[in-house]
């Protein structure tokens, strides 16, 4: 563990906590794209699945609870919670993510480093958590002003890959053999999805005004 | 078994 990694989980799950509190506290997910949850779902729940078989450490088993546990409360609260799902604005998110799940798993029968179940399925978790944003993204275009805790939400998701790129680093310069270049590719990319999203949120918050993305 | 290093991220 180094300091980039545990950075970039403590932001990962600052940014899951962030949506669950706006959510919870408000009973609201106007802004919020259940496409994108429902990925991410997808994404813990494959690639969590070695949960039962390996144990790397009580932080390591515990932060995957909480992330599979988030994820699919989100979608549920979304789903089915009387008065949150009712604020989920269903004309606006039509990202047809199902298109985004299929070339995945294709790439990750592909493109793999070992080719078992569970390899598969992790490789195919890295490739649709690179695009699980864009859902997102989309409906904040088509929304245009962005609610502070979803601002928050996807600039927090940003950023826990982002630090996470600064650990392979860390980890390919201090540990040998520590080559992955399907993760490292996979995240550099997903990082990159965000960086128009980082500019104008920075150029919102530098002008000190509303977060507005260009049509 | 030995724990690859590939899989001890989240």
């Amino acid at each position: 563990m180094n300091i980039f990694r545990l950075a970039g989980d403590m932001t990962h799950l600052a940014s899951v906590l962030v949506l669950l509190l706006k959510i919870h506290t408000i009973k609201s997910c106007a802004g919020v794209s259940l496409k994108t949850q429902e990925l991410y779902a997808i994404v813990f729940a494959t690639r969590y699945l070695d949960i039962f078989t390996s144990f790397y450490s009580i932080y390591n088993t515990l932060m995957k609870l909480i992330f599979l546990g988030s994820s699919f409360s989100i979608v549920w609260y979304m789903r089915y919670h009387k008065t949150v799902r009712r604020t989920y604005d269903r004309e606006q998110d039509t990202f047809r993510h199902w298109f985004l799940v299929l070339p995945c798993l294709l790439l990750a029968l592909l493109i793999h480093e070992k080719f078992t179940f569970l390899e598969v399925l992790w490789t195919f978790s890295l490739y649709l958590e690179a695009v699980a944003i864009l859902p997102q993204l989309v409906l904040l275009q088509r929304t245009r002003n962005i609610d502070n805790l979803t601002g928050q939400y996807v600039f927090l998701l940003g950023g826990y890959r982002g630090f996470y790129i600064l650990n392979w680093i860390y980890r390919y310069l201090t540990e040998p053999h520590f080559v992955h270049w399907i993760t490292w590719i996979a995240g550099l990319v997903q990082t990159l999805l965000y960086a128009d999203f980082f500019y104008y949120y920075f150029q919102s918050w530098k002008n000190n005004k509303k977060l507005q993305l260009p049509a | 078994e030995e724990t690859d290093a590939a899989h001890d991220e989240l």
